[in-house]
């Protein structure tokens, strides 16, 4: 049997060797826009992968957006493939995502923990951390949204290696988060970049180790709450928004607080559906829904981006 | 797989941050055996935590003695974890 993105289920979930063969397909179908990077190696030895949505150009500003980062979280590794499929079918009736993409390239890390999303289909469906392990320490993994830069080992973040907060031993000691600084980094012109998790339906930005406004409060606080209210007109879903440490909890070594420190003022974190039901065992069959609605609110602050350069 | 039968999520609200301290406590002592799936922010939120059924009735207990209202978010993880799995197996046929 050939194989083929149209036989791919949208609204089901995946296991990583399904995700990856799906996104070779999707590549190959898509070349004209679509692309697949190899930007490195997980603990394990497993590919981490990056599709590159470009209608050309050398060194163009760019969007970035990872989903799974906590793999436990599947709603978001689920909503990153439908999102990478409705970008294909989009561009050319969507004439905002077509601005978009004729000026900016996008970049969707769909399995940002692929060793432990790998570990939540066979072992363990609750594992939250990657599964890096240290001589003479019992525990495994680190927090990957712990392992970050920015306010490393603050408020809202674990030395204790068995804490599902745990930091890891140094910044960026993880290798899937230093392949991800180092590619943004070696490419130097993001201007967006959103991390998307599961579950409580916020969209929130930086800063979450400190309480100290960031310098682009309101701005990137107007920006979240037309993000919200474009997502709500969708299926009538509500988000509360508004800085990380605000909103939700002091988190130090995060994703989004690195990359505004690293000079990408539009950085967010989503948390997805849903509010207290199923918590990270949400049924499939809101998958499509969660992504739809995620999809409008990510295309405002695409749009947001694009619109306002810097 | 590992098996989650009879583990619940419990969804507490805190009224103040003394008892969200008294939840970030349970944690400090045992952090492999209760799992926050919301950890504890603020009193206006919710927090959510995974406990084993092992653990549940000292879990219970523990918030009982302090006065935290909790209810039942999941009363079996396995019932879900099931679903899912059929669900998966199903769409793959």
């Amino acid at each position: 049997l050939e194989r083929s993105t149209n036989s791919f289920s949208y609204s089901s979930y995946h296991t990583l060797d399904e995700i990856y063969s799906w996104i070779d397909n999707f590549a190959a179908e898509h070349s004209n826009l679509v692309s697949k990077i190899h930007i490195g190696k997980t603990f394990e030895n497993r590919s981490i992968l990056v599709l590159k949505f470009s209608t050309g150009g050398p060194n163009r500003t760019a969007i970035w957006i990872d989903t799974g980062i906590h793999s436990r979280e599947w709603i978001t590794h689920a909503t990153g493939i439908w999102i990478s499929q409705k970008i294909v079918n989009a561009y050319g009736k969507d004439h905002v995502l077509k601005k978009i993409l004729n000026a900016m390239d996008i970049f969707i890390e769909i399995v940002t923990n692929p060793d432990g999303f790998a570990f939540t289909h066979t072992m363990n469906r609750l594992w939250r951390k990657n599964k890096s392990s240290q001589p003479g320490i019992v525990c495994i993994g680190v927090d990957l949204n712990r392992n970050w830069k920015t306010g490393f080992g603050g408020n809202g973040s674990n030395k204790n290696p068995c804490s599902e907060t745990y930091r890891g031993p140094a910044p960026e000691s993880e290798p899937e988060v230093a392949a991800i600084v180092g590619f943004i980094t070696g490419h130097g012109n993001f201007k967006a970049m959103i991390s998307i998790h599961s579950y409580s339906q916020m969209v929130m930005y930086p800063y979450g180790h400190s309480l100290e406004p960031v310098p682009n409060h309101k701005e990137l606080f107007k920006l979240a709450e037309a993000a919200v209210k474009a997502l709500y007109k969708v299926h009538g879903i509500q988000y509360i928004f508004g800085s990380i440490s605000t909103t939700l909890y002091s988190a130090s070594g995060i994703t989004v607080d690195w990359a505004y420190d690293s000079g990408i003022k539009y950085a967010f974190s989503f948390e997805l559906r849903d509010t207290g039901k199923y918590g990270f065992l949400l049924p499939a069959s809101q998958i499509v829904p969660t992504a739809e609605e995620t999809w409008m609110a990510l295309r405002t602050i695409m749009r947001h981006t694009l619109n306002h350069p810097y | 797989q590992m098996n989650f039968t009879g583990d619940q999520v419990l969804r507490i609200l805190a009224k103040n941050e003394k008892q969200l301290s008294l939840l970030r406590d349970l944690e400090s002592q045992k952090p492999q055996k209760v799992d926050f799936w919301r950890g504890p922010a603020r009193p206006s939120l919710p927090v959510d935590m995974r406990v084993p059924f092992s653990e549940l009735p000292s879990v219970k207990a523990y918030l009982k003695s302090h006065g935290l209202a909790y209810s039942v978010m999941i009363k079996d993880i396995q019932v879900l974890l099931d679903e899912e799995r059929n669900a998966m197996a199903k769409s793959r046929r």
